[in-house]
């Protein structure tokens, strides 16, 4: 599954 | 930030004031789905769990904190203070069925199995379906006040935006996530008889009625 990554969006 | 996902945030924004100042002044919650708000403030509170901390902006905080308040307030004029005129006849779609799959779902398909991800994940599948409960409102009343069709319109439009960013982004900063897409693009599928409806209608001064 996918990295983590910072969630930037609303 | 590009300009689709602001355009969308602001619709976004809209979509709830504007849901927020048509009960406020007409003093009625009638032909608002009480349900809906309550998957909708649901969904704020499990996906910015991490508004206490993790710093991404001050518009990301603002926002999310004005999004949590809004919905919450809503339900509070919707469950208490304007509880005479809420139509819980026609509030009647089982959100059970809504909240168990995206449960279930949220576990089996997510980028991560920790608390806040799975949160997140759960958060993104149930907006995908959180409105179904207003729309099924409006398909058994088979009409729509014309601020409520202005709200929806608004509201369908934020989540159409979102896929917009999502292409720009992925042009621009190779940035996808699939999980987002896919329930966007659910999202927005389920708005799509309520669009064709909107603009063949509401924009032409007619009221919003489903064909009988």
């Amino acid at each position: 599954l996918k990295p983590k990554f910072i969630k930037d969006e609303l | 930030m590009n300009i689709f996902r602001l355009l969308g945030d602001i619709c976004h924004l809209v979509a709830i004031i504007v849901l927020l100042l048509k009960i406020w002044k007409t003093r009625s919650c009638a032909g608002i789905s009480g349900k809906s708000q309550i998957l909708f403030a649901l969904v704020y509170t499990t996906r910015y769990v991490d508004l206490f901390f993790t710093y991404v902006s001050l518009y990301n905080s603002v926002m999310k904190v004005i999004f949590l308040a809004s919905s919450y307030a809503t339900l509070y004029l919707i469950y208490v203070k304007f509880k005479a005129t809420y139509d819980f006849n026609h509030d009647t779609f089982r959100i059970e069925f809504l909240l168990i799959p995206c449960v279930i779902l949220s576990l089996l398909i997510t980028h991560d199995y920790s608390p806040v991800e799975l949160l997140w994940t759960f958060s993104i599948y149930l907006e995908a379906v959180a409105i179904l409960p207003q729309l099924f409102m409006v398909s058994k009343t088979g009409e729509a006040e014309t601020i409520t069709s202005h709200y929806l319109f608004a509201l369908g439009a934020y989540r159409a935006l979102y896929i917009v960013n999502w292409i720009y982004r992925y042009y621009t900063e190779s940035f996808i996530d699939g999980i987002a897409v896919v329930a966007g693009i659910i999202q927005t599928i389920l708005y799509a008889d309520f669009f064709y409806l909107y603009i063949t209608k509401v924009l032409k001064g007619k009221d919003f009625k489903l064909p009988a």
